[in-house]
């Protein structure tokens, strides 16, 4: 459970990375 | 775009999964020529959720007895760990130049480093939960080989007490497994061979009560008697057989059960 939870910390983090990247350039849906 | 072995992983990652191919696109397509804002602070964030993670896992990883768990953490931390490294080397390269192509470049290869790593390590995760289902088939698969020497009613019911809590536990975990599988083919086989289970354990008690009774009476047609209780034993042991082979199956055995 501890796992799932670590792993979903890292996607929302990546996922926030990926969209500041994106936006810079064109919105990311 | 990666194809996740659970519904739990694909839930986690899949939505992040598709925002990178998104910005691999704007990459390829030579649309990111605005300039790149200071990511630093997201990328901190990452390092700071990977680093959570490989504790979490290392924690993990200690407490547990399960040694294939122990063997395959490690790389899988080394592989997330250096996609981190990367993102941070691409966000200070993207300071210095907002418009750099090589640190996009490592920007992108460092998110997907971080997809991939972090998608290892559920995997590694799961695979060990998928071995404590193993075991409980193989007590199964065992205790089925004790039918070939029950030869009276006494043990007959000792051995039906023993079977069923065993065969319902590993009915109850297949099936839950089946409902995590994104490979709709193996889940498919594991319900299957679940269901051949179910609907064989009491025709297998009947060939056995029928076997016993032979023997009590004498032993007149005891060598048929005995056979279709082989039989049916080697249907179930199949069946139990399947359900293990399947349950080690990853979604890159795409063509296995076709």
């Amino acid at each position: 459970e501890q796992i799932l939870e670590a792993a979903k910390a890292i996607a929302a983090a990546t996922s926030a990375l990926v969209k500041a990247a994106g936006y810079a350039q064109r919105e990311l849906v | 775009m990666p194809v996740f072995h659970t519904k739990t992983i694909e839930a986690i990652l899949d939505p992040v999964a598709q925002q990178v191919s998104q910005l691999v696109i704007l990459h390829e397509e030579a649309q990111d020529g605005n300039a790149m804002p200071d990511l630093s602070n997201p990328v901190m964030a990452v390092s700071a959720a990977v680093q959570n993670l490989v504790k979490v896992g290392k924690d993990t990883a200690n407490s547990t007895d399960d040694k294939i768990l122990k063997q395959e953490m490690p790389p899988a931390f080394t592989g997330v760990e250096e996609s981190s490294n990367k993102l941070a080397e691409a966000a200070m390269e993207l300071k210095r130049d907002p418009y750099s192509s090589p640190a996009r470049k490592k920007l992108i290869d460092g998110a997907r480093g971080i997809l991939s790593g972090t998608s290892d390590l559920l995997l590694c995760f799961d695979q060990s939960e998928v071995r404590k289902i193993v075991r409980v088939a193989k007590g199964v698969l065992e205790y089925l080989a004790v039918s070939e020497v029950v030869e009276c009613l006494e043990d007959l019911v000792t051995f039906v007490k023993n079977l069923s809590p065993g065969m319902a536990n590993m009915a109850n975990k297949v099936t839950s497994r089946s409902k995590e599988l994104t490979h709709t083919a193996h889940a498919n086989g594991l319900i299957n061979h679940t269901e051949n289970l179910k609907r064989t354990t009491p025709v297998l008690v009947s060939s056995m009560k029928i076997f016993v009774t032979v023997l009590k009476k004498g032993g007149a047609g005891r060598d048929e008697a005995q056979q279709n209780r082989n039989y049916i034993i080697g249907c179930m042991s199949h069946d139990v057989n399947e359900i293990i082979r399947i349950l080690q199956l990853t979604s890159a055995d795409d063509d296995e059960l076709s």
